[in-house]
């Protein structure tokens, strides 16, 4: 996965930070102070189209060749997280209980072209 | 994304700085709810101490480093068996005691529990901590009796009665792991524990003003697996 930087256009992991204090949950959310939540941005060339993992694959470059070549067959490629990890959440509850509990998927880890 | 359509994310390169942060901040407030099913945040009005709080992690973290692996409680209520490991959604919870009525022989704590999990949530692991103030030598007799509320609410039924000998003031644990998981079973999610000494001795736990030492039931649970139809 690539880390946005500058004015890159290409598809890459754009940081984003929610400080709980901003959105006034800090009252109910014990623990931690925000989520990095993260984000995938940036266009994705018909060429790119495959899994950061994949791309060294001798098929998956003979695949992504045709797509590339024959633009009416192939459909369009989007830049979306390949890498993720849970957040863990300490929190009260509706009831006053304190819960913790680890939401899967949470964090964008690393971002690659579908 | 189909020939033609849009990336999910291609309409938020467009916006403008300060309305990309605020569909960003959206976005997240509402996927921790919904991951939570939490239909809007809660509204706290009786924050636990800070105190209560960090003796109950506390106490939370020495149980885990004293157990390698936690169990699962069978339906059975028979010997707990190791819990296997699956990647559904678990939670920790600490319910702190809220005081009913008193007398100079008998206390009564209730435990409410979490109205988002009821129903859809496996309970694998439920202990219960009083902290108990022994004035004086020798041990001192507690019967302690788990209650549960009838379908109205009232007419509550003795589910467990455990009769313990407590030798000195300090913290105990009692194993209330059945209680819960029949209570969360039918929906409910109230739980009260009835503390009854022999003679008229007063209150066996510290009053109210020891915020650090305040009864508490630490729980452990599993979001149910959804039943799956697999065709080949």
């Amino acid at each position: 996965g690539v880390d946005c930087s500058g004015d890159s256009r290409m598809c890459c992991r754009r940081e984003f930070f929610v400080d709980f204090k901003d959105i006034g949950w800090e009252d109910w959310i014990i623990h931690p102070e925000g989520y990095h939540m993260n984000y995938c941005t940036g266009f994705c060339p018909r060429h790119m189209a495959a899994a950061p993992g994949l791309a060294a694959s001798f098929h998956s470059a003979v695949l992504n060749i045709i797509k590339a070549t024959n633009a009416e067959a192939a459909a369009d490629s989007c830049c979306v997280p390949t890498q993720r990890r849970p957040l863990s959440l300490l929190y009260y509850d509706r009831d006053s209980n304190i819960v913790k509990t680890d939401i899967p998927d949470m964090i964008v880890d690393a971002c690659g072209c579908t | 994304a189909p020939k033609g359509m849009r990336c999910p994310t291609c309409g938020l390169a467009a916006l403008a700085s300060s309305t990309q942060q605020d569909v960003l901040k959206a976005l997240a407030k509402q996927s921790i709810l919904s991951k939570l099913r939490l239909p809007d945040r809660p509204n706290i009005t009786q924050p636990v101490p800070r105190g209560a709080l960090l003796t109950a992690l506390h106490r939370l973290h020495a149980q885990h480093t004293d157990t390698t692996e936690p169990s699962r409680i069978p339906q059975d209520g028979g010997t707990p068996h190791p819990r296997p490991r699956v990647g559904l959604q678990e939670y920790e919870i600490l319910s702190f005691a809220e005081s009913g009525s008193s007398t100079s022989r008998s206390v009564l704590l209730h435990f409410r529990f979490t109205r988002d999990l009821s129903g859809s949530t496996e309970i694998l692991q439920a202990t219960l901590y009083l902290f108990w103030a022994v004035p004086g030598l020798g041990t001192h007799p507690v019967t302690v009796r788990l209650l549960q509320p009838g379908p109205t609410g009232l007419n509550a039924t003795v589910t467990s009665e455990t009769q313990l000998q407590v030798p000195r003031s300090g913290w105990t644990t009692l194993d209330v792991g059945a209680a819960v998981q029949q209570l969360f079973g039918q929906g409910s999610q109230k739980l009260t524990v009835e503390l009854e000494v022999p003679e008229a001795r007063g209150s066996p736990l510290l009053d109210d003003s020891s915020d650090s030492r305040w009864p508490f039931v630490a729980a452990q649970a599993r979001a149910r697996a959804a039943h799956r139809v697999r065709r080949r």
